[in-house]
């Protein structure tokens, strides 16, 4: 249920992602092995960064060494959508299929599938985020789905074992929650990801840098992609994270890669799919010229 | 005869907390990208030695390197009518890699090895890629097409750019563009 007349599928023999013909946005994932079917919607959002009080401890403003955005509310609510009045492309051919979203001047992405992979390609180039208004923004790539991951989530250890995480709670302590945004904030080296053992799902996303990530409602994976800050945090860089580059701040463009199948075969699927994306082939080219001849 | 130490150097400096964490002043973070990029660029050197070894060819050939391809710039398959693309693979076991390079629009063929013709597709780049600030590029469109490589080893490819009207085995590329 759910599908409409006038959705539109890219898929290949193990996926099949279903986008809204009027938004061009993510709808549906399909894993055509195990013939399972999530909602799933993929969007942009920002968190306002605190510019704090830096002559009292507890009001330090966000910058390098913390993430603190501007609001008390927990989950989403407190951040900002990305929306604009954007287009979507959708390229299809015999090797890869892809939708390009252009959703605003300075977010854009292509949702990629390739004819023969069992991991959905997402390419997103944030920036310049604009900061004219004078308001530091801390950009987020949110998936949120219908899996019931309760209040768990796991992120992996700069290659060790993968820690399950739970929101609002320490193992060790009882915690005082103060801050419900940043606090369940943990590093994200290379993956990210939440079961929902009823259904024997998992979703996994593997990035290919370190970032920050979380779970701040059920059944929803969110990740830092991009922060511009104007107010230094006053704990000892003595400059705000602002990154000027050419003079319009910089552009980050990244990928995530989204493995959805069974809680079972999981640890294989992202484990090789890990190995592929960090030991990638290395690319060797040569002018071919007269003195270089294709025998060579 | 090159040297690892550049990137084994730079790469222990990053090991700084600062560096890991991203709380460095912003000209130690230039440097440090500095440090990484001069060690890096001298072990592509030591690979080009490596792949020039093991492929016992006549006399060295002076492999390149694209380190923009992710913006999709790679001055050589934009700029040259016939590339050799060497691809080394480090695991341990076979691999399906897809390759995507820019190239400027027109027929193209690509060859593997014994000359097979392999299938690509020829797709035109985002426009967020074309209007990218600072990118210096001619490339409008981009080659792809999926390589396979065996464990430990390499493989040739050969990316050629055809005369206007030769026969190419590029992939039939629909593209519908929506106002969300």
């Amino acid at each position: 249920s759910g599908f409409a007349d006038d959705d539109f599928v890219i898929k290949n023999e193990f996926l099949a992602l279903t986008f809204d013909q009027s938004s061009g946005s993510l709808k549906y994932l399909t894993n055509l092995e195990t013939n399972t079917t999530i909602s799933i919607s993929q969007t942009f959002a920002y968190y306002v960064g605190s510019v704090g009080n830096n002559t009292k401890e507890p009001l330090r403003a966000s910058g390098a060494y913390i993430f603190r955005p501007n609001c008390t509310g927990a989950g989403p609510d407190c951040s900002r959508p990305l929306e604009g009045n954007g287009t979507y492309e959708i390229v299809k051919g015999p090797l890869v299929q892809e939708v390009r979203q252009y959703i605003c001047a300075w977010v854009s992405q292509v949702i990629r599938l390739h004819a023969t992979s069992k991991k959905v390609h997402f390419e997103w180039q944030v920036g310049p985020i604009p900061v004219g208004d004078g308001i530091g923004k801390e950009i987020v790539s949110r998936f949120s789905t219908n899996l019931k991951s309760g209040t768990e989530f796991f992120t992996d250890s700069n290659g060790r074992q993968n820690i399950k995480r739970r929101r609002n709670f320490r193992p060790s302590f009882n915690l005082n929650l103060t801050e419900p945004i940043s606090s369940n904030f943990y590093p994200v080296v290379d993956r990210i990801f939440i079961q929902d053992e009823t259904a024997g799902s998992q979703l996994t996303i593997l990035t290919d840098r370190a970032q920050a990530g979380s779970s701040l409602l059920e059944g929803q994976i969110e990740l830092m992609v991009h922060r511009r800050l104007l107010v230094d945090d006053w704990l000892g860089v003595s400059e705000p994270l602002n990154e000027p580059g050419l003079g319009e701040g910089l552009v980050v463009r990244g990928s995530h890669h989204l493995i959805f199948t069974n809680i079972a075969k999981s640890p294989r699927r992202h484990r090789l799919a890990s190995h592929d994306l960090y030991w990638h082939p290395a690319l060797l080219l040569l002018p071919v010229s007269s003195t270089t001849s294709q025998a060579d | 005869q090159h040297d690892v130490s550049a990137l084994r150097d730079a790469v222990s400096v990053a090991q700084h907390h600062d560096a890991v964490t991203g709380t460095e002043r912003q000209h130690v973070a230039d440097d440090y990208a500095l440090r990484l990029d001069r060690g890096v660029k001298e072990c592509q050197e030591t690979v080009v030695d490596g792949i020039n070894r093991i492929s016992n060819v006549t006399k060295p050939l002076q492999f390149e390197f694209c380190d923009l391809l992710n913006i999709s710039i790679c001055s050589i398959t934009e700029n040259s009518k016939e590339v050799a693309l060497v691809l080394w693979n480090p695991l341990s076991r076979t691999l399906n890699h897809y390759v995507q390079l820019p190239v400027v629009d027109g027929d193209y063929d690509i060859t593997g090895p014994g000359g097979t013709k392999i299938p690509f597709q020829i797709t035109p780049l985002p426009k967020h890629t074309l209007l990218l600030p600072g990118r210096l590029s001619n490339a409008t469109h981009e080659i792809l097409f999926r390589a396979k490589l065996p464990p430990l080893g390499y493989t040739a490819y050969n990316l050629k750019k055809l005369a206007k009207g030769g026969v190419s085995l590029a992939g039939h590329t629909s593209i519908l563009r929506k106002r969300a």
